[in-house]
């Protein structure tokens, strides 16, 4: 599974 | 978003304006140092590349946009505004800050989460913030009376990334999978660097004296 990097911090 | 992250964001916030405030309103960055301006500003560039391709809210991109133009506004102050760079101290404010970015750049590319251009951008970002305040902390040291206001920049500064580290324990207890070795590793390698500032900051607080770093 594509691990998104999701980056929600500033 | 929790608690910590909202007054984390709000206290960074102020940082830049306690600054604008300054730089506008006296016309003057006396005690500020460029070279942290200007790393700071580069930090920005390279961690909100993301900006115009992935929406996570109304408040995350107002918030990157504010960081933005504020960062680049003051570097362009203390550099091209007629009156403001006269009161930069360039003889003081000698930190070979571009030794920093190097280092930084090549640890962003042997240790990252993700081998693509934007991960390593933004893994590069995290760790130029964290010693993006050296410069500024040697001129606070040559700089013998700090200013109120620099002495508060300063400190909602590093207060910022004090309670980010406070939002990375409450997200790690609190959402499965959130763990970010390199964010939170870098965010405390960067409190850290502030602790001898905070500790003479609340001692001048306490004694109401003028806040001066040794040298």
């Amino acid at each position: 599974l594509e691990t998104f990097l999701y980056h929600d911090e500033l | 978003m929790n608690i910590f992250r909202l007054a984390g964001d709000m206290t960074h916030l102020a940082s830049v304006l306690v600054l604008l405030l300054k730089i506008h309103t006296i016309k003057s960055c006396a005690g500020i140092s460029l070279k942290t301006q200007e790393l700071y500003a580069l930090v920005f560039a390279t961690r909100y590349l993301d900006l115009f391709t992935d929406y996570i809210s109304l408040y995350n991109t107002l918030m990157k946009l504010i960081f933005l133009v504020s960062s680049f506004s003051i570097v362009w102050y203390i550099r091209h505004h007629k009156i403001v760079r006269r009161s930069y101290d360039k003889d003081q404010d000698t930190f070979r800050h571009y030794f920093l970015v190097l280092p930084c750049f090549l640890l962003a590319l042997v240790i990252n989460e993700k081998f693509t251009v934007k991960e390593i951008m933004w893994t590069f970002s995290l760790y130029l913030e964290a010693v993006a305040i050296l410069p500024q902390l040697v001129l606070l040291q040559r700089t013998r009376n700090i200013d109120n206001l620099t002495g508060q920049y300063v400190f909602l500064l590093g207060a910022y990334r004090s309670l980010y580290i406070l939002n990375w324990i409450y997200r790690y207890f609190t959402e499965p999978h959130y763990v970010h070795w390199i964010t939170w590793i870098s965010g405390l390698v960067q409190t850290l660097l502030y602790a001898d500032f905070f500790y003479y900051y609340f001692q001048s607080w306490k004694n109401n004296v003028k806040l001066e770093l040794p040298a």
